[in-house]
């Protein structure tokens, strides 16, 4: 349980900003 | 209901449950190791006694009631620990948000108005499309409109050569010209007729 | 405020002065009852050594976790975030649980600053395409007017063939 809900909060913090790097780049793309 | 403390995990990296729990054993490893060590201290020391009637066993159970008092009480104190601990320093206050949280009191966007931004955006996609399109036509257009000038100012400046042709050859508007020879051709055909009929 | 360091300090010497105070040097006479008979001195140095050593533990791993997670500077800057915070006084976000909905926030400034650039992109283009509007209808009139001299030259001209042609037909009779 405990792995769990490290597992979460870990992805809950840094997914984030992960995803967003990926939209940045599409954006800028489609932009292009 | 256990509190899973999740987004203290997502701040400390660990839920403060476990934090807890190993600093529990740990302090209850050291609590055992100092009795075990009491108990041997004691018991070396009983060696050197001389006539000492005490057993090991007998001390064995004076470690074991010790420890029995010493454990209770360390449970009870650790777990009071532990309830502050979690209130107040392993704790995200609810009026507390985490930094990379930020934008969620910023820009608090629920999923619809999220599609309708979207949608929003790809309305725009497509009026630029449509105004490159556009800009393009008029570009050509204005291009065409350029050779066709051209064309018909070709064909006027030859026209205007035409007239220059007239004039440089004294006659300044063709059509006077024409109408002065025409004149002048009806003049000379009266003038034929007339020496005609006189020299019969 | 109290800092947390030092709250956590401070927690953890109240629990080991309680703990202490509990296992009290009394409360281990009365168990090695026997033994402090024969040899108290070695009792009291034993009891100490116990309480030191305990403490010395204690404090000993409470210093490697500190070290171990960096807990000094993480309970820092938590402090830091929550002297920031605390003039909200209404419960703050929390994730949902549902990560595309509490996505949408994350996105949604980079989307605004798109959708920004396309409004500037579009209305930039807008402006620019009625200019050239209006240009391809000056073009317009303009090429209608150089096409009206054209014709009206042409006309003249071609009047001016026919009566050519009325004369070229007078002066062969």
């Amino acid at each position: 349980f405990d792995e769990i809900i490290v597992d979460i909060a870990t992805k809950r913090k840094q997914y984030p900003r992960k995803i967003l790097e990926c939209v940045i780049k599409t954006l800028k793309a489609q932009h292009e | 209901s256990v509190d899973p403390m999740t987004y203290e995990a997502q701040f400390f990296g660990f839920t403060p449950q476990t934090c807890m729990f190993r600093i529990y054993i740990a302090f209850q490893d050291y609590l055992f190791e100092v009795m075990q060590a009491v108990e041997q201290v004691i018991l070396k020391k009983m060696e050197g006694i001389p006539g000492c009637d005490i057993t090991p066993v007998q001390i064995r159970k004076c470690t074991e009631k010790f420890l029995c008092f010493m454990k209770g009480h360390f449970d009870n104190l650790f777990g009071k620990m532990e309830q502050l601990f979690l209130q107040m320093i392993l704790r995200i206050p609810p009026n507390i948000l985490l930094p990379e949280d930020k934008c969620q009191e910023m820009y608090p966007y629920s999923e619809e108005e999220f599609q309708l931004l979207q949608k929003e955006i790809k309305e725009l996609q497509e009026k630029c499309k449509v105004e490159m399109y556009t800009k393009q036509a008029l570009l050509a257009e204005l291009e065409e409109q350029k050779i066709v000038e051209d064309k018909l100012k070709q064909t006027l400046t030859l026209f205007d050569e035409l007239e220059n042709v007239g004039r440089d050859h004294g006659t300044s508007d063709f059509r006077e010209s024409l109408v002065s020879v025409v004149q002048n051709s009806r003049k000379l055909q009266d003038i034929r007729d007339n020496v005609e009929k006189e020299s019969k | 405020a109290v800092s947390r360091v030092k709250l956590l300090d401070t927690m953890v010497d109240t629990f080991l002065q309680k703990l202490i105070a509990a296992g009290s040097y009394q409360r281990f006479t009365d168990c090695y009852k026997h033994f402090h008979q024969l040899q108290p001195e070695m009792t009291q140095r034993i009891y100490d050594k116990f309480v030191t050593q305990l403490q010395a533990s204690i404090r000993e791993e409470i210093s490697e976790i500190k070290e171990e997670g960096n807990l000094e500077t993480v309970l820092m800057s938590l402090d830091k975030i929550v002297e920031d915070g605390k003039k909200r006084k209404e419960p703050a976000w929390r994730p949902s649980g549902t990560p595309e909905k509490d996505l949408c926030s994350v996105l949604a400034p980079y989307f605004l600053q798109q959708r920004d650039t396309l409004r500037r992109h579009v209305q930039k283009q807008e402006a620019k395409n009625q200019e050239l509007a209006e240009a391809v209808l000056a073009g317009r009139r303009q090429v209608e007017e150089l096409q009206r001299q054209v014709q009206a030259r042409q006309q003249a001209w071609q009047a001016l063939h026919r009566e050519r042609r009325e004369l070229a037909a007078v002066l062969k009779e």
